[in-house]
């Protein structure tokens, strides 16, 4: 019933009485970012013609319709010195970690998505979007297979006159590593942790595509619907998405630099092992 | 050597175009799982051998013996098949090992040729842990639950309840670091009921047996 704040010395997240988070607070100035989740129908075409084959596989073609999945989520909040997180439950079967560790100053997203429910025969492509007031022109980037970043620019192709029939696919590119978006005062960049497909289908929005399940085959070749399951129901995905958020700024360290090293940090990230020291007392391990 | 193929032919095939969109047959997906799982699990042997070379002998001794390996190509070192475990469950908060064990050390290897630093999360049964450095310098170690719908997953079988969180610095570049977590009892009376099942309260005797040890317990505390 109350607006619930978590942060590090670095930043402030805000979530709003319905459970999504809302705005930002850095060095005392608060912005809007607001991330929710949304899906999209799959198409259901004939196979027979190019343009018009079903959502699969191969293809990502909504039937025109986006859904929300909820207008209030559930939320658990857990603080302590080291780590402050929101549990968010949006339905039965998208939840996500929200959290901040105290000396990052990035927002670490850990979202769980599935079984995908497609009682209703209709196939779900579910993305995570995150919104900003950022004037962004319809302009943005996404990497290069985790190298350089290449500047996509909504509705538009650099070396022909494009007019784009689907406009939501055909603003789709891939993610490897990184998107981003940005205007003279801020910037908002989302890494990801796997190749997801992702866009900013209106100014100051990224989104990025997180799980899929689809009920009809393509007709691409792989003679199979898109539909994957482990113990009889839809697959469970759990994944994370590392925001970075602020003031666009020309002094080092840039906000892209600081991107950069941690897109280092998390795509390479450290090996963990475990060992079990039986009845070792720690001196004799020390 | 052999390991090492393993897991570079995994890579090789993975580089098919099918194996890097996920646009492969469903029964060719999982046999590319079970591909990479197998080559992983073998080169595992491999990363315990290079870290064994750089640990204490006698540290080696006291470890238990691990294991995992494909049987076609067991470890061409027997003597060094010891700790040093994977998890490669964490992504599901699961970890059989740091779950259901009271001591355990977490070593990590910094692949970057920078040092660096992590926030470690270790799936545990819940209670309170102590997580030491090699200096005996106490690390501040937070103890958050594991989100419900994690735990609700219908085919997780885990113990794990809550994660252990602690930040890991000071990670040497192409070096690695290790830690030593216990389970710290807080009281003689968290010991008993820790170590033995519970004592049904039947007849004054045992009244007073246990009156003698919860008043131990305070003091211990």
């Amino acid at each position: 019933s109350e607006e619930v704040t978590i942060g590090n010395k670095y930043l402030n997240v805000s979530f709003d009485t319905s459970g999504f988070l809302s705005s930002i607070t850095i060095d005392g100035v608060t912005n809007r970012l607001r991330q929710t989740f949304v899906y999209y129908e799959g198409a259901l075409g004939n196979n027979e013609e190019f343009q018009n084959r079903s959502s699969g596989a191969y293809i990502f073609r909504p039937n025109g319709t986006e859904k929300t999945v909820t207008e209030n989520v559930q939320l658990k909040v857990v603080k302590g010195p080291t780590v402050q997180e929101v549990h968010q439950v949006f339905n039965e079967w998208i939840s996500q970690v929200v959290r901040v560790y105290a000396d990052e100053s990035h927002i670490e997203f850990e979202w769980m998505v599935g079984p995908i429910p497609v009682g209703d025969g209709v196939g779900k492509e579910i993305v995570s979007r995150f919104y900003t007031a950022a004037q962004s022109g319809g302009v943005f980037w996404t990497d290069a297979n985790g190298r350089e970043m290449i500047k996509r620019v909504r509705n538009h192709r650099d070396t022909w006159n494009v007019d784009l029939m689907e406009k939501i696919s055909g603003n789709y590119y891939p993610v490897t590593a990184k998107i981003a978006l940005e205007d003279e005062n801020l910037r908002l960049a989302v890494l990801n942790d796997r190749a997801q497909g992702g866009s900013s289908l209106e100014d100051g929005a990224l989104e990025l595509m997180v799980h899929r399940r689809l009920l009809h085959d393509d007709a691409f070749g792989v003679e199979e619907a898109l539909n994957e399951k482990a113990f009889g129901k839809g697959l469970v995905a759990r994944g994370k998405h590392w925001v970075v958020f602020g003031a666009k700024k020309p002094t080092s360290p840039t906000p892209e630099a600081r991107e950069r090293f941690l897109q280092n940090r998390m795509l390479l990230p450290n090996w963990l092992f475990f060992s079990d020291v039986g009845e070792v007392r720690y001196e004799d391990w020390q | 050597e052999p390991h090492l193929n393993m897991l570079r032919e995994a890579m090789g095939v993975m580089q098919h175009h099918d194996a890097i969109t996920g646009t492969e047959k469903q029964h060719v997906a999982n046999d590319y799982a079970r591909m990479l799982n197998r080559a992983m699990r073998a080169c595992g042997a491999n990363t315990k051998v290079a870290l064994n070379q750089i640990v204490d002998p006698k540290y080696k001794r006291s470890l238990r013996s691990g294991g995992g390996l494909p049987a076609e190509h067991p470890t061409p070192y027997p003597e060094y098949t010891f700790g040093f475990e994977s998890c490669h469950l964490l992504n599901v908060s699961k970890c059989e090992l740091t779950e259901s064990k009271d001591s355990f050390t977490v070593t990590l290897y910094n692949p970057l040729a920078h040092a660096g630093h992590e926030y470690v999360r270790v799936p545990v049964s819940g209670g309170r842990y102590i997580v030491r450095d090699y200096r005996n310098v106490e690390v501040a170690a937070q103890l958050v639950p594991i989100p419900e719908s994690v735990l609700n997953l219908s085919y997780r079988f885990s113990n794990a309840t809550s994660e252990l969180v602690f930040l890991a610095n000071e990670l040497p570049p192409l070096g690695f670091k290790s830690y030593f977590v216990t389970r710290a009892i807080d009281s003689l009376d968290d010991f008993l009921h820790e170590s033995s099942p519970p004592v049904p309260v039947t007849s004054p005797k045992v009244d007073q047996a246990r009156a003698k040890q919860q008043a131990a317990a305070q003091q211990w505390h």
